[in-house]
């Protein structure tokens, strides 16, 4: 399943600090500015649960929590 | 260094069939269907390169021949 994040609703989240630090380095190495959505690899699942505190269905279920996946696993 | 390939140029070269048929297969995972360029990871390199039917530098110098890398290694 395709990880898809919402950044506005990203942004009103505090304690999502580490999740947007590696989210802006994503949208900085691909020069992509719409400000509104980002994809991320499957792959990268395991490194945004890890940036949450948790596993994967710890970091899922918080990133879930915090109504910032639009889409994932 | 991104891989971008030229489509149109790609469509004109009928030795390039093993590398269309690729490009076709990441065109219909992605459902992009601009028809003009595509941008390939770095990874996807070898994978190219074994298809033109020879090692990366014989299979760069081939894309490069052909004119369908717009850019690349
Ligand atoms: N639609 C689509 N296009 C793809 C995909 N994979 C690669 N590309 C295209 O291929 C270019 C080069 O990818 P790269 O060498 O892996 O080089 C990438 C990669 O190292 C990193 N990157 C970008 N997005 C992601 C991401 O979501 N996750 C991870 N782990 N790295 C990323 O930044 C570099 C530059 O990214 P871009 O400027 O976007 O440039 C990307 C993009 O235009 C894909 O699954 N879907
Ligand atoms: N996952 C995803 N990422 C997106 C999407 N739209 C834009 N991006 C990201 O935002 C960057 C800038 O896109 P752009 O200004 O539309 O301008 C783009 C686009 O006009 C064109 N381009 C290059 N490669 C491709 C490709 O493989 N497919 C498409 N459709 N356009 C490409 O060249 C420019 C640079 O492309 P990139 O290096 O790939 O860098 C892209 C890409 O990393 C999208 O729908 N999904
Ligand atoms: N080897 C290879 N496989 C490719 C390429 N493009 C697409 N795929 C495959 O097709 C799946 C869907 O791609 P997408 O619709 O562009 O959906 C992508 C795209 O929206 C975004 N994405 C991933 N990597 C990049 C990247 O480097 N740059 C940009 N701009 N977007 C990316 O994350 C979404 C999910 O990525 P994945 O889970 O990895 O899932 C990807 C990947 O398995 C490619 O150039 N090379
Ligand atoms: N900027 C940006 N937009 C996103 C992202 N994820 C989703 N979207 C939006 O949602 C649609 C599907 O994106 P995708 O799964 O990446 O699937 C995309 C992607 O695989 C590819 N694509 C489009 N533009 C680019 C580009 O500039 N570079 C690359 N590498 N791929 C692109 O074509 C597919 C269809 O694109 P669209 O019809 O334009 O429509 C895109 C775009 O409007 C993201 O991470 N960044």
């Amino acid at each position: 399943r395709k990880i898809v994040l919402d950044l506005a609703a990203l942004e009103a989240i505090d304690p999502s600090a580490p999740i947007r630090r590696f989210v802006r380095s994503i949208i900085e190495a691909r020069g992509d500015f719409n400000g509104r959505i980002l994809s991320l690899r499957h792959d990268d699942l395991k490194a945004l649960c890890t940036l949450v505190g948790g596993d994967i269905s710890t970091g899922v279920a918080q990133l879930r929590g915090w109504g910032v996946m639009i889409d994932g696993p």
